[in-house]
């Protein structure tokens, strides 16, 4: 028996709309400490790790380990139906092959349940290795969207370099060239609205803009993103979900022949 | 130009 009950049903919706152009089906692994997913793109070049703890959950329940096969299109199709006020609760029994999705408005006049059907999905788990960065860029996320939006009308791909002048991120395409330079800024109003470099190494990575302005979809999310890199390393874009956990992109580099 | 490598180079399949 499963029963994951989240007031603030956004996120949900929210963490839908952050991935479901990156990955069609994907597994949701659900245990006592949380809820969690794992997937890679159908390219196998980019890979998103959710986690939802438990503790952010007002009730959690979830006897045993269960794995449950989502169409994330389709499962976006029912989130949406749901209210962004409204609390979301999600449903299965053991052995189950649907889900159920139960939507509750704030003032529970209106209850809705969304059943789906689950499929099975053959995914291949990826052990991510602890690593020491070369650099950690937190910065307001909407910075980065902005950016990586930007430079996607001139280039294809974002070299991200980071030295002790600040984060560059250049692109070239057959119109120009462009350079943006953010520097380090703690003295601002309110911490989010900071960008924080901590540079142990110089590194310069290339990347693939079309993934970057995916994994920008995270945005509403959280008001900061963290970009770690470390040289011939994927990069790992992290929003934090506030109280409950978060969603990391990882993608690989490009790499010189 | 550079190469696009997949994840599955960098980690590995547990």
């Amino acid at each position: 028996m499963l029963e994951l009950r989240l007031v603030q049903g956004s996120l949900l919706k929210k963490v839908l709309e952050a991935i479901k152009d990156l990955v069609n089906d994907a597994n949701f692994d659900c245990s006592a400490t949380g809820f969690s997913l794992q997937a890679m793109d159908s390219s196998h070049v980019a890979l998103v790790a959710l986690l939802l703890r438990n503790e952010g959950f007002e009730h959690y329940r979830c006897d045993r380990n269960i794995s449950m096969g989502m169409n994330l299109g389709n499962m976006n199709k029912m989130l949406k139906c749901a209210g962004n006020d409204d609390i979301i609760t999600l449903k299965a029994d053991d052995g189950s092959d649907t889900v159920t999705f139960m939507f509750e408005s704030p003032n529970q006049d209106k209850i809705a349940d969304f059943e789906m059907k689950l499929m099975d999905i053959d995914s291949e788990h990826l052990g991510i290795p602890e690593a020491e960065y070369h650099a950690i860029v937190r910065m307001p996320s909407a910075e980065f969207a902005r950016i990586c939006k930007d430079l996607s009308s001139i280039g294809d791909t974002v070299v991200i370099s980071v030295t002790k002048e600040g984060v560059k991120f250049s692109t070239k395409g057959d119109i120009g060239t462009a350079n943006i330079v953010c520097r380090q800024n703690t003295t601002v109003d309110k911490p989010e609205e900071a960008t924080v470099i901590e540079m142990k190494e110089p590194v310069s990575l290339t990347f693939a803009l079309r993934y970057m302005n995916s994994f920008a979809k995270a945005t509403p999310l959280s008001h900061t993103v963290t970009i770690s890199l470390s040289s011939e390393l994927p990069v790992v874009v992290e929003y934090k979900i506030e109280d409950m956990g978060y969603v990391r992109f990882y993608l690989a580099p490009k790499i010189e022949e | 130009g550079p190469k696009q490598p997949a994840i599955t180079k960098f980690f590995s399949k547990l």
